[in-house]
């Protein structure tokens, strides 16, 4: 994956089961965003894979103010490039299974 | 420190946890 400056990566083992599974964002780099984020902690959350939007998430950190709305798209890309990992893991995983 | 909790007004909940700084400075 591209590197953003924001790193996600899976808080929990993904058993290739269910929908809801907990992430973890943290700040590697603030230098490569446009604002500045509110501090370099670890933001755990959780996403549904079917249901929610990496553009939905990043836009609920930037209301509850970890980030700045100019950052918008570097943290949804970020969300978006691990859940695409994840998706695609488990579909080699089933097709493996197969 | 301790871990922070922050709930969004869509439900989501965040939970924030400080990173040690020795971690920050790991290429």
């Amino acid at each position: 994956a591209e590197d953003t400056g924001v790193r996600v990566e899976l808080a929990e083992e993904d058993d290739g089961q269910k929908s809801s599974i907990a992430m973890r964002l943290c700040v590697e780099d603030a230098k490569k965003l446009k604002g500045k984020p509110k501090d370099n902690g670890a933001i755990e959350f959780s996403f549904d894979l079917h249901k929610d939007h990496p553009e939905d998430v990043a836009q609920e950190m930037i209301d509850s103010g970890f980030f700045q709305e100019c950052d918008s798209k570097t943290v949804a890309k970020s969300i978006r490039d691990r859940v695409a990992l994840i998706k695609w893991r488990r579909e080699r995983t089933q097709q493996a299974n197969e | 420190g301790s871990a922070m909790q922050v709930v969004h007004s869509a439900g989501r909940r965040f939970i924030v946890s400080p990173v040690p700084e020795s971690r920050l400075q790991e290429p």
